[in-house]
């Protein structure tokens, strides 16, 4: 709003000269001789003089590029490759306009105004790409704003010494601009997001070349608007060809970072599964698999495999996650902490279904976060617990405790949804071999073993087998719980009826037990 | 037991949007500098022929075997790419030397008769992207200090 | 039962990094040689 007069028609001249200059061999490496002309035209025309007006002159190039390229794009009768190299001829050049004075803005030691700067460009470009969300809704186009950002980024990440000064500031700046513009807050530009996240350069910055993995957690934190994004399209199985395009994406990039960087999933690991829907197995498996590169995996087939004498196995996991924070309200952690302890208040148990329950809303009774960070929290005391006796966890040493109590009255008391729930959030625990997949994975079979009912030993089945059915991968912690289920005889896993309650069931059963034994 | 659970209105906003995104993708040579001399245009070919590029298609090995116009080929049509970078360097491994003021490409023709401190005698020859050959250098001092 | 993972495109099971050619979330094959930007010496820039 608010425009001096006259502002508009000089910010067009002044595009129009710097691209004309961009583009001209006489703009010397770089385009520094054409920048240093154009400097001077900026100065000329007072556009430096205020912090408003350099505001206000980035907010029209940039819509005038937008527009530029709307209008490019409506010309049907050009080839897309035409189309873009039109939009790309001014758009690349604003971009190295925007690069040129984020580096050489203040003095060369001063990096705050030059991050200060990136901010401002970074939140214009972002407010003007909602800004148009909003007005053109289906109409709205992707095209410029990734090209801004991707090549503002890789401009941004060369290889020059006052750009590595300031790379983890402008990693900050760019991971800060993708969550405000993070899917679910700007849907028409989810595909290029996922490109601009997913970006060679944009993965290689932020997991493998940023020292002390700093950059782990803002990575993770873009994933995780990606996984809330999808959560209620994937939650739904039938997927429209849209919503299975963007799924497919996701596992591409998941596969990426199974390949490349294991101990980042192995690390945010419980974030994801806490937003991934629980019907959505195979992308949940590929993030459980994640094991640490310097790990050697026994094969989970191995016959008379001692699994407890493992020398990983005693190892607790790295969970970045505060998930114990998110055991709410206060009141029912201090009564939770209060019950491990002296399993006190004795109505603790029988209040526990209505603590974890919601809203009567179908399909989402339960808070799932809540249940999961029960779960993992209980389990990890009991850990604690064990071990701080020296023992390590067996089916001789998880119970009885007050730990197992909270457990078996879960298995016991809540209703098929939620005990699906529970039972879920067990097996997201059964990983590579470390302490939590060990006293999990000796926990769901104690719970199998002293159900009263066979419908929870039928449950506990079905969660195990619903991620053991679908394609690879499959984690090390959950075939070696399967197995040992299947094969010890203590659990006489073979005389329940629901094993045979179908040929078909029976087949599956029979050839994942031939392959197992 | 889940069961499935409907849509609210915002998310029925956030897949309308999507799939009104779907029709005009990003393509990946939006994430990629112009291209003026080869821009991306691919061409779908019989599925019998390969559809990937050979493995390791991209080491400086896999570039050494190619022949030296191919590598200029690369060299000049494919610029600020890593294909170039590699063609660059398997262009040195057949003992060519890029000569930075001259922006030509040199390998030594015969062992050059005396090296002085600035400059080496001998006969060159040089490859002409213009007429797309090699051409031997006249009568051409060779400016040792440019080279790259 | 979720999709056959090897078939997107990626090969699973090289030992070389895969985020360096990675090409793009729907792309079915690695970047190429000649679709990695490159910064490669100016004077390489004869064009």
């Amino acid at each position: 709003f608010d425009d001096p007069p006259g502002l508009h028609e000089k910010t067009e001249y002044l595009l129009r000269e710097w691209v004309t200059m961009y583009h001209s061999p006489a703009a010397g490496r770089d385009s520094t001789k054409a920048f240093t002309a154009f400097v001077q035209q900026m100065h000329q025309q007072g556009i430096l003089k205020t912090d408003d007006l350099i505001t206000r002159f980035f907010r029209l190039c940039t819509e005038m590029c937008v527009d530029l390229c709307y209008r490019a794009l409506s010309e049907q009768t050009h080839s897309p490759t035409l189309i873009r190299a039109k939009c790309f001829h001014t758009l690349d050049a604003f971009v190295r306009l925007i690069a040129l004075l984020v580096k050489h803005s203040g003095d060369s030691a001063n990096t705050v105004t030059k991050i200060n700067l990136l901010h401002k460009v970074l939140g214009i470009v972002a407010g003007v790409l909602i800004q148009d969300h909003e007005v053109r809704c289906t109409e709205f186009q992707q095209l410029p704003y990734h090209r801004l950002f991707i090549m503002l980024f890789i401009e941004l990440n060369a290889p020059e010494p006052i750009l590595e000064s300031i790379n983890l500031q402008v990693l900050l700046a760019f991971c800060q601009v993708f969550h405000i513009l993070r899917p679910a807050k700007a849907p028409g530009f989810a595909y290029a997001w996922l490109e601009l996240v997913s970006h060679r350069v944009f993965i290689g910055r932020l997991l493998a070349l940023t020292p002390q993995q700093r950059g782990w957690g803002m990575y993770a934190q873009l994933l995780m608007d990606l996984f809330r994004f999808l959560s209620p399209f994937l939650r739904n199985a039938e997927l429209s060809k849209p919503t299975q395009l963007i799924y497919k994406g996701t596992l591409r990039v998941l596969l990426v970072l199974l390949h490349d960087f294991p101990e980042f999933l192995c690390d945010y690991h419980y974030a994801f599964c806490d937003v991934v829907p629980s019907n959505c197995i195979q992308m949940r498996n590929l993030i459980l698999s994640a094991f640490p590169r310097t790990m050697r995996l026994p094969d989970p087939f191995t016959p008379n495999l001692k699994v407890d004498s493992l020398p990983d196995i005693a190892q607790q996991p790295r969970i970045l996650t505060n998930f114990v924070s998110m055991i709410q309200p206060s009141s029912f952690k201090k009564d939770l902490d209060s019950y491990l302890k002296t399993r006190a208040p004795i109505n603790f148990l029988s209040e526990l279904r209505s603590n974890l329950q919601q809203s009567v809303e179908p399909g989402c009774h339960y808070n799932i976060p809540l249940i999961n960070a029960l779960v993992l929290y209980v389990g990890t005391q009991a850990i604690h617990f064990i071990h701080g006796k020296g023992q390590s966890s067996s089916m001789g040493t998880i119970a009885p405790s007050s730990h197992m109590d909270i457990f078996q009255n879960l298995a016991v008391n809540l209703d098929t949804e939620g005990r699906y729930l529970f039972l879920t959030a067990i097996a997201n625990q059964l990983r590579y071999p470390n302490s939590h997949t060990h006293y999990f994975s000796c926990t769901i079979l104690y719970l199998f073993a002293q159900a009263n009912n066979e419908q929870i030993q039928e449950q506990i089945t079905r969660v195990l087998l619903e991620r053991l059915i679908v394609n690879r991968p499959h984690p090390w912690g959950l075939l070696i719980t399967f197995i040992e289920m299947i094969k010890n005889p203590n659990f006489k896993f073979w005389n329940h009826e629901f094993v045979h309650c179908a040929p078909e069931v029976d087949k599956m059963l029979e050839s994942v037990a031939r392959s197992c034994l | 037991p889940l069961g499935p659970v409907p849509l609210v209105k915002d998310h029925v906003y956030q897949l309308t949007m999507l799939d009104a995104a779907y029709q005009h993708l990003p393509h990946p040579s939006d994430s990629e500098r112009l291209r003026h001399y080869l821009p991306r245009n691919p061409c779908p070919t019989p599925s019998y022929y390969y559809q990937l590029p050979p493995p390791h298609a991209d080491s400086v090995d896999f570039f050494t075997r190619l022949s030296t116009e191919t590598l200029f080929f690369i060299f000049y049509y494919m610029e600020g790419t890593k294909a170039q970078y590699l063609a660059a360097k398997a262009l040195k491994k057949q003992s060519w030397r890029f000569h930075t003021k001259y922006m030509m490409w040199f390998q030594r023709h015969e062992e050059p008769k005396t090296i002085t401190e600035d400059f080496e005698q001998g006969t060159y020859i040089f490859f002409d992207y213009e007429k797309w050959g090699q051409r031997k250098k006249e009568g051409f001092t060779f400016e040792y200090r440019y080279l790259e | 039962p979720g999709i056959d993972l090897t078939t997107l495109g990626l090969n699973l099971n090289s030992p070389e990094i895969l985020y360096s050619t990675f090409q793009s979330p729907w792309a079915e094959a690695p970047c190429r040689p000649q679709d990695i930007d490159f910064h490669v010496p100016s004077e390489y820039i004869t064009n």
